[in-house]
């Protein structure tokens, strides 16, 4: 689970 | 993207621009706490890192840009504003909020994602900002008189994380693999913060009262 995903939220 | 994201977005961006738009139109900041619009401000610089290395969307960028530039203006009318400074309450806002920051830098080197300067970053912005509220309603517990501006502020500012929240768990059960304690933690903890602020506001909307937070 990359924090990638995460770092589309705002 | 999913609903509650964009609600939660919308309500964000609806209490920066309701602050904003108060401070700007009547010039005054009375029961703005400087502190709170000081770490938030912080919240934004650290985790926004990679607003000019990582292109997401223009959505992404544009937000970015838009709550950068009202939490640093906020501080800078509050600062520098000859009117509106005038109105700041700095005997009242006595929160001494580098109590906050130091803690949620150590937690930060602590927990993480990866020990990357990003990634601790990323960490000490969500803990900073889980907490960044607490001089505002500090404040507002002293001032007692809570003008409706403030109050739908630090309301809206409260239900954008409850709206993340209800994301968080919508992604978790559409995207696999998709966990991640360190945002939600921090996450459910900003939003309890607001619990008992929400009580009082909705009890004083229901009432059809002033808003007063207990002493």
């Amino acid at each position: 689970s990359s924090n990638k995903e995460l770092k589309d939220e705002l | 993207m999913n609903i509650f994201r964009l609600a939660g977005d919308m309500t964000h961006l609806a209490s920066v621009l309701v602050l904003l738009l108060k401070i700007h139109t009547i010039k005054s900041c009375a029961g703005v706490s400087l502190k709170t619009q000081e770490l938030y401000a912080l919240v934004f610089a650290t985790r926004y890192l990679d607003i000019f290395t990582d292109f997401i969307s223009l959505y992404n960028t544009v937000m970015k840009l838009i709550f950068l530039g009202s939490s640093f203006s906020i501080v800078w009318y509050i600062r520098r504003h000859k009117i509106v400074r005038r109105s700041y309450d700095k005997d009242q806002d006595t929160f001494r909020h580098y109590f906050l920051v130091l803690p949620c830098l150590l937690l930060a080197l602590v927990i993480h994602e990866k020990f990357t300067f990003r990634e601790v970053m990323w960490a000490f912005s969500l803990y900073l900002e889980a907490v960044a509220i607490l001089p505002q309603l500090v404040l507002l517990q002293r001032t007692r008189n809570i003008d409706n501006l403030t109050g739908q502020y630090v309301f809206l500012l409260g239900a954008y994380r409850a709206l993340y929240i209800l994301n968080w768990i919508y992604r978790y059960f559409t995207e696999p693999h998709f966990v991640h304690w360190i945002t939600w933690i921090a996450g459910l903890v900003q939003t309890l913060l607001y619990a008992d602020f929400f009580y009082y506001y909705f009890e004083s909307w229901k009432n059809n009262v002033k808003l007063q937070l207990p002493a």
